[in-house]
């Protein structure tokens, strides 16, 4: 099975 | 106090139809570079930022940075109410809670206002790197957003695999798969009809169409699209604004577990 990642994963908070 | 006319006014009214349906609410930043947006979706898959330059308004006035809270289907309902042709003037005061998009007929023998509430949005901003993609395509913004679609009928996710020789598009689904390969083709009448592939190495990433086909809603703002993507990261789907900037979204992979 495919899990989504989430986008907030990749960047970091500003 | 901030006063930004845009003489194409069109352009914001099909700026909030690419993202109304991705993003509710959002604040949308105003600072001596331009008039600017991130939001991510609810679910934090994908992510949208918006860019319209100073340079690209007639006139762009913003004394201080401003942060102006809207939820989008509202503001899409506003300037629905512009004509096509009308001249947007979005305008409020630093410190307001309310901001005024006025619009002009061509020949000003109209003029309306429509004042709408600000909300407080508590968002966090996210930091996004310039990054060396390995793989990027540049091909007409119709085409992609038709082989989204036709794809979406068949399965929920895309992988979208760029090599050399091209770039294949295809789905899975209960009723059977299918598959979309694009050549390089530079052969053509118009700049805007070519598909261009510029391959560090090749790439393959899985995503999920419903997204795909939601950032397609910008096809109205440009001719061409580009797709950008390296193994393991947010692929980023730009649609260019003419001579104003851009919209631009990131959309996380799908990874095995």
């Amino acid at each position: 099975p495919q899990q989504q990642r989430s986008i907030s994963s990749f960047f970091a908070t500003k | 106090m901030l006063e930004l006319r845009l003489l194409q006014g069109s352009l914001l009214k099909k700026v909030l139809e690419a993202i109304k349906d991705l993003v509710t609410d959002a604040n949308f930043d105003c600072s001596a570079t331009g008039f600017s947006l991130q939001a991510m979706d609810s679910s934090h898959v994908a992510l949208v930022a918006l860019l319209l330059r100073a340079e690209g308004f007639e006139h762009y006035r913003c004394d201080r940075n401003l942060s102006m809270g809207m939820n989008l289907n509202n503001m899409s309902k506003m300037l629905k109410c512009a004509g096509n042709d009308d001249i947007i003037t979005i305008k409020a005061d630093d410190g307001g809670d309310t901001v005024t998009f006025m619009f002009e007929s061509p020949n000003q023998d109209k003029i309306s206002d429509f004042e709408m509430k600000l909300m407080d949005i508590d968002s966090e901003h996210l930091g996004i790197p310039e990054t060396e993609y390995e793989a990027i395509i540049r091909m007409p913004s119709q085409e992609f957003a038709r082989i989204c679609r036709d794809l979406s009928t068949i399965g929920d996710t895309v992988v979208i695999s760029a090599s050399k020789e091209g770039v294949k598009f295809s789905t899975k689904g209960d009723i059977g798969s299918a598959n979309v390969v694009c050549r390089q083709n530079t052969s053509v009448d118009k700049p805007e009809d070519a598909t261009v592939i510029e391959i560090q190495q090749p790439v393959s990433l899985t995503f999920a169409l419903r997204y795909m086909n939601s950032f397609t809603k910008a096809t109205p703002l440009s001719n061409t699209v580009t797709v950008s993507m390296s193994n393991e990261l947010p692929v980023v789907v730009e649609y260019k604004i003419a001579e104003m900037g851009y919209i631009r979204f990131y959309l996380a992979p799908k990874i095995e577990e």
